[in-house]
């Protein structure tokens, strides 16, 4: 509007120019950016995009955003208990590589059911993940397909799953399901006991799709359970109409922004000013999968020799 | 100690303590002061899941023409008192602000569902300093 075509801020924090208070000329600015900087601006994070839009006042009047399942924010909750303390302080303990964790739901499946074709109860599910969200500073350590079990299922024996991906090329014929037209073999055995979350590290199956910069993973997922040790004879039948909710995809990331907190920056810098209080009994969370497994006190017995 | 100081009960020779107090630590100088707001107060917690209080703190308070080793301020600071003070009072006094921040993590819906865990850089005031 011509009332503040003339006021420009500049932006101290994200060194962007914003002009306040008006939409029109904002989209207006960002269509006068460089692509690299507008794609970076409207990724920002959101907190950080409502503190860098000053004069936005109705940031209630957004569009409305898509609602995550409730086993996923269940799921995001308990991590965000286990890496950050009660006032929202990242716990400091060294293994917590990550900075960022992102959790996407499928935007669309399809589903098979070949129930006569193999032993077993056979899901296969086409999902397609968007991953748009993931910036170009967010850097992949690691990634997991994560199954939540029904707890309702009675879980008394393990129940061996297999499951097999691979990856779909988008053909035009079908929208929806498109045909495996490349697939990467890859499988993994995991046993279910008394989890309800599984998480099935896919990181080397997806670190090549998301380093070339792939943002649509486009993957069919067939597990295949059997109740008992594989091994023996398995009952087949009663445990197998066990529902399985498609799985979401967790991405644990790296964020090397200036925004994003560098944990080895400030170990450093405590390192140098001891006077720093160190926390101690911070639970550890391995990044790389193996959360609950260890033994925190084995962890601090070796630390404290 | 200086917290221990100022909350401590009153006893006869309250008045004599206070009185030396104001000159060991003057009254108003620059620190840090607690402020604490909950993202619901800011219509935010439609996307901020966690945390459901965030307390940024905030620095606040004079600068003491002589800043010593108490603020970790540099050198520079001092000149810049002297310049206010001895040749140009436009150039502003030093002022009290944040020298030191600790990290926030927070859980956020973003706009298309998915749910991202994100640690920042410097969220929350934990000392300030003058310069």
């Amino acid at each position: 509007s011509p009332r503040s075509r003339g006021r420009v801020v500049s932006d101290k924090t994200s060194g962007l120019s914003v002009a306040p208070e008006d939409n029109a000329s904002e989209l207006h600015l960002l269509s006068q950016l460089p692509k690299g900087m507008r794609r970076g601006y409207a990724l920002l994070p959101p907190l950080l995009k409502v503190l860098s839009d000053r004069g936005h006042q109705n940031w209630e009047s957004e569009a409305p955003r898509l609602q995550p399942g409730s086993r996923a924010l269940r799921y995001m909750k308990r991590l965000y208990k286990m890496s950050a303390t009660k006032e929202g302080i990242p716990k400091a303990n060294k293994s917590h590589l990550y900075n960022t964790v992102r959790l996407f739901t499928p935007c669309s499946e399809c589903k098979h059911h070949h129930r006569d074709l193999m032993k077993g109860d056979v899901h296969l599910v086409d999902l397609l993940f968007n991953l748009d969200r993931v910036t170009a500073l967010e850097h992949l350590l690691k990634s997991v397909l994560l199954y939540s079990f029904d707890t309702s299922v009675p879980i008394s024996s393990s129940i061996t799953c297999m499951c097999h991906l691979s990856v779909k090329e988008h053909d035009s014929s079908s929208q929806v399901c498109p045909s495996l037209s490349h697939s990467i073999p890859f499988s993994l055995q995991f046993e279910v006991r008394k989890r309800k979350w599984v998480e099935i590290d896919v990181t080397s199956f997806l670190q090549p799709l998301i380093a070339t910069n792939r943002r649509n993973i486009h993957m069919a997922v067939n597990v295949t359970c059997l109740m008992g040790d594989p091994q023996q004879n398995t009952k087949l039948e009663n445990a197998i109409n066990m529902a399985l909710v498609p799985p979401s995809l967790l991405l644990y990331l790296n964020d090397t922004s200036e925004q994003a907190y560098h944990r080895w920056n400030s170990l450093r810098h405590r390192r140098k000013n001891p006077v720093w209080p160190r926390q101690r009994n911070s639970p550890l969370v391995d990044p790389t999968g193996g959360k609950g497994k260890e033994n925190s006190q084995g962890k601090r017995a070796s630390r404290q020799r | 100690r200086a917290e221990n100081l100022k909350e401590a009960p009153a006893t006869p020779s309250h008045n004599l303590s206070k009185y030396f107090n104001q000159f060991l630590f003057p009254q108003n100088e620059c620190e840090l002061h607690n402020f604490r707001l909950s993202f619901s107060q800011l219509k935010w917690d439609k996307w901020i899941i966690a945390p459901h209080r965030y307390s940024p703190q905030y620095c606040k308070g004079d600068c003491p023409r002589v800043v010593g080793h108490r603020y970790g301020s540099p050198v520079h600071t001092m000149v810049q008192n002297i310049i206010y003070e001895k040749l140009d009072s436009s150039v502003p006094k030093p002022s009290c602000v944040p020298a030191e921040y600790s990290p926030l993590s927070v859980l956020t819906i973003e706009p298309d569902g998915s749910i991202v865990y994100k640690e920042y850089e410097d969220m929350i005031a934990t000392k300030c300093t003058c310069r």
